[in-house]
């Protein structure tokens, strides 16, 4: 009827879940995202994680995001779709010698007569 | 420490229930992971 | 997931406390974040299983973690 644990429950969660200073990863936290141009004051610098906290990271997997990863009850969103274009650009560039195949596609719809 | 407690449990109850036909169990960092970003969201 | 929690975590991030929320709000609310919770299970059981694990870790999450905050 309120939001504590039962004693049973108090029981089970520190069985299963409780994560303990014995254990290699003692706390998860989600960094605030922060752009590397977009370095503003108020952040400042990122704070390092004390020891035997992982700070869980939106850009260790990143050769991941070049594909749909499966859903379940909630599919892909546009923004979704629109990153995953994106990051297979980006794999695509980086594999790239020479010419950039977006430069050269991009190109195309100069005008010259159109700068003034 | 309890409120911390209740959201761990409630967050790893329901990844117990939806994924108990899997055969794959989440480890307790995991859980703790998914309410983290749960929350934070 | 128990109204009475969900209550407690917005009145935790409420900046007046004098803010209310209807019971309809708190059904809504648990809801959302009970279908975010089991999407990210399964999203990421379904990485460990295709990666032949037997118990999803960590990086199974941040794997799937990019995607999945861009669907909600």
């Amino acid at each position: 009827k309120d939001w504590f644990l039962s004693e049973e429950e108090f029981k089970l969660w520190n069985r299963l879940y409780r994560l303990r200073d014995s254990d290699e990863i003692k706390e998860i936290t989600l960094p605030q995202v922060q752009f590397l141009s977009l370095q503003n004051e108020e952040n400042g610098l990122t704070q390092e994680p004390s020891r035997g906290t992982h700070q869980l990271s939106l850009s260790e997997w990143r050769l991941w995001q070049d594909h749909p990863l499966p859903t379940y009850q909630v599919d892909h969103s546009d923004r979704c779709h629109h990153f995953i274009s994106i990051m297979q650009m980006i794999e695509g560039m980086r594999h790239e010698e020479g010419e950039c195949s977006y430069e050269l596609n991009i190109k195309s719809y100069l005008q010259m007569e159109d700068v003034s | 420490q309890r409120l911390k407690a209740a959201v761990h449990y409630t967050v790893g109850r329901l990844c117990a229930e939806a994924t108990q036909d899997s055969g794959v169990q989440l480890s307790k960092q995991t859980v703790a992971a998914i309410a983290e970003v749960t929350f934070r969201q | 997931v128990p109204q009475e929690l969900v209550s407690k975590l917005l009145h935790l991030h409420f900046k007046d406390d004098k803010t209310r929320v209807s019971g309809d709000a708190l059904l809504l609310t648990a809801e959302l974040l009970k279908v975010f919770v089991v999407e990210a299970a399964i999203r990421s059981v379904r990485q460990a299983q295709a990666e032949d694990l037997a118990c999803v870790d960590v990086d199974q999450l941040e794997k799937v973690l990019p995607q999945l905050l861009l669907d909600f």
